[in-house]
């Protein structure tokens, strides 16, 4: 995340970091106890080689082997079930269930083909870049007001097809989503209710003006997610 | 202790050859020894008025004929006759050096830059010391290229231009006169020593390792005398060696620019004979098990990894056939089932590959036949399903076979249930006709639904 804060760990227990080979790799949420919601283009394939990825929940600190370590949840990925063609979008089953704590949550899917009006603002978390903005290493926030489809795509010229599966949010120099952010989520709120409702999706630079960062729309998918919920469990 | 080293590794092997010469100049001399005996005393030259340059064995009668001259000499004709084999020393024969090329007696006598050679017997332009009366054992003849003090760029000569002295020759290494592509599986060079320079034991000898890979057991794999090859798909051509300790070791073989042989014959939606040019992407067995990546060794642990098969593209779990099986197969997923054959790829010569489908809208009207998922997984029956599924009684009429179909108007398309479970459902493999026309939505069309109807369920 670049410019933002740290997080506090109970503000995003949804969070978890899929570790490629002992380091952390992207971003995702956990939206069942057994299932997190990513970018498919963190795996090579659809049929990736498992063994050398696993799921990291429940802490901040990458680094951390103190305290935090204790409550740290590992799982293994046992199945990569890719989303809908060009959806970007890939659900992880889980080894086994996730064990539900303070620091270890679930987080609601938003209802099939909602929108989140223009400005509001929304969160980004990650372990991800911070391009010199401080606290790497550390789960960062930021926030990012969403940009409607139409001028998302005006802001970047027609170079990036901005169809109604995907949303854009951001666009401010130096605050935004960059390199191993992606698979997090955008998540938005309503009093005390959140939902996710974005998956970083791998972009083009990171948190420049005038460029809002491009994710998955999750209300377009979510039909295909209670789908795979409701055959693969 | 060292066991003496066999003669007969000095010599190339031609089976069912017999030298006939027309110069009576040439000489020969005959006698009743074994193989072995013959080619020590043509490489000793001990007894003969002539250097021996190659020698016929007579199976029949067992009668040795030494000859003092090769193939490649003037005046000698190639005859079959299948009672002799005939052994020629390679020092002779070959244009290509190991090493050095202190041994080299080829009749190259040209230098790099093309200039002639210079008699080793003239001093003329060039005088010098070389002489071959000085050294006998140096096989300083005619004016061929020789290495005489071991020079490092190999064999060299005097040159007949009088502004240069002398020149190397360039005679390439035996390792690079021929190059090799994938594993070496085809590669029928010269090289005849391993890439530590042992000297690679004959494959017709079983000393001093005992082996199975003999020449007339393994007629196609090239197993010529002692040159390095590859008959078991190993990562390159190997031999085994004559150094007692080490049974065999890899050889250094030059490797392609690019293998000219590929695409010629590769399919994609069929294969052809055993398919080992199939270069599809199918991934799932015909019982809809998924196949194992080839660079993993999860669940099965195994040794067809992309690098010990380069040519074979091992890419991903895709089919493959990397060891000349009867079809292209994998390894599953399964771990109670460690390789299948992949029958569900068709063959080209006995059935079309699929035209291409498409369909129109969210493809709820489809109608097709297509029944696999996008990853290859066969579709299960509609109706050893319809418990699973909430379609009305209109909708199950849709429901054919285990065509792929879309009962609950699924934005994304058509999709079927399958028999694996690990993909309980998945879509199918076919694509909207028209892309998608609503790509940018307009101004005035915002979605009115709030997301956060969801109440907090247990």
């Amino acid at each position: 995340i670049v410019g933002g804060a740290p997080v506090k760990i109970k503000e995003a227990s949804w969070m978890v970091s899929i570790q490629k080979g002992n380091s952390h790799w992207c971003g995702g949420s956990l939206v069942r106890e057994d299932w997190v919601l990513t970018d498919k283009q963190c795996f090579s394939s659809c049929v990736p080689d498992l063994a050398e990825y696993s799921v990291w929940m429940g802490f901040l600190h990458l680094n951390d082997t103190g305290r935090e370590e204790s409550e740290k949840q590992v799982l293994k990925i046992s199945h990569v079930v890719c989303g809908p063609e060009g959806s970007n979008l890939a659900l992880l089953k889980l080894s086994g269930a996730a064990l539900q704590t303070e620091n270890v949550r679930t987080i609601p899917l938003p209802v099939t083909g909602c929108a989140i009006p223009e400005h509001t603002n929304c969160t980004m978390y990650g372990w991800g870049e911070t391009k010199g903005t401080g606290h790497d290493g550390i789960m960062k926030v930021v926030q990012l007001p969403i940009v409607s489809n139409e001028r998302c795509n005006a802001y970047h010229r027609g170079s990036l097809p901005i169809t109604e599966s995907r949303l854009c949010a951001g666009g401010k120099r130096d605050e935004g989503v960059c390199e191993k952010d992606y698979g997090g989520s955008l998540v938005c709120e309503e009093g005390d209710f959140k939902v996710v409702v974005g998956v970083s999706v791998h972009g083009r630079g990171c948190a420049r003006s005038n460029r809002p960062a491009i994710f998955v729309n999750v209300p377009y998918y979510a039909e295909w997610i209670h789908k795979v919920f409701k055959y693969y469990s | 202790k060292h066991p003496r080293r066999n003669s007969l590794h000095d010599y190339r092997k031609s089976d069912g050859i017999h030298l006939f010469k027309t110069d009576s100049s040439l000489l020969t001399k005959s006698k009743s020894l074994s193989e072995v005996k013959c080619a020590r005393r043509c490489s000793r030259n001990k007894g003969l008025s002539f250097i021996c340059r190659a020698f016929h064995f007579d199976q029949k009668t067992r009668k040795c004929h030494w000859l003092s001259f090769d193939s490649n000499t003037p005046g000698v004709k190639k005859e079959q006759d299948f009672s002799f084999d005939l052994y020629e020393k390679k020092d002779y024969t070959r244009e290509c050096i190991i090493g050095e090329g202190s041994s080299y007696k080829g009749i190259k006598s040209v230098t790099k830059t093309g200039l002639k050679c210079q008699a080793w017997a003239s001093s003329v332009p060039h005088d010098h010391n070389f002489l071959p009366s000085r050294f006998k054992r140096k096989d300083l003849k005619e004016n061929y290229c020789r290495n005489p003090n071991n020079e490092t760029s190999g064999p060299w000569c005097y040159t007949t231009d009088p502004d240069i002295r002398h020149q190397s020759c360039e005679i390439p290494q035996c390792s690079e006169v021929e190059c090799m592509t994938c594993n070496g599986e085809n590669y029928r060079g010269p090289m005849d020593h391993t890439e530590t320079g042992k000297e690679c034991q004959r494959w017709d000898l079983t000393r001093p390792h005992k082996h199975t890979f003999h020449p007339k057991r393994y007629p196609d794999k090239g197993l010529n005398d002692n040159y390095c090859r590859n008959p078991d798909n190993r990562l390159r051509p190997w031999c085994f060696t004559l150094d007692p300790q080490t049974p065999w070791e890899y050889c250094n073989i030059k490797v392609c620019d690019v293998n000219a042989k590929t695409d010629i014959d590769t399919t994609t939606k069929c294969f052809r004979g055993q398919g080992e040019q199939y270069r599809g992407t199918v991934a799932v067995t015909p019982d809809g098990v998924q196949c194992q990546r080839w660079d993993s060794q999860f669940p099965h642990n195994h040794s067809y990894t992309p690098e010990n098969y380069k040519c074979q593209d091992l890419r991903e779990n895709y089919c493959r056939n990397p060891d000349g099986a009867e079809l292209p197969w994998c390894f599953t997923v399964d771990t109670k089932v460690r390789t299948a054959f992949c029958t569900n790829i068709p063959r080209c010569d006995t059935e079309p590959p699929a035209t291409e489908e498409c369909f129109e809208g969210n493809g709820e009207e489809y109608r097709g036949h297509l029944s696999k998922t996008r990853s290859g997984v066969p579709c299960a029956m509609w109706e050893d399903n319809l418990d699973r599924s909430s379609a009305t009684n209109s909708e199950i009429a849709s429901l054919e076979n285990n065509f792929c179909r879309n009962p609950d108007k699924d934005k994304h398309g058509p999709w079927c249930y399958t028999n694996n479970s690990s993909v309980p459902w998945d879509y199918c493999m076919i694509k909207p006709c028209k892309p998608s026309s609503n790509v940018i939505p307009t101004k005035s069309d915002p979605s009115q639904i709030s997301c956060f109807r969801h109440k907090r369920i247990r």
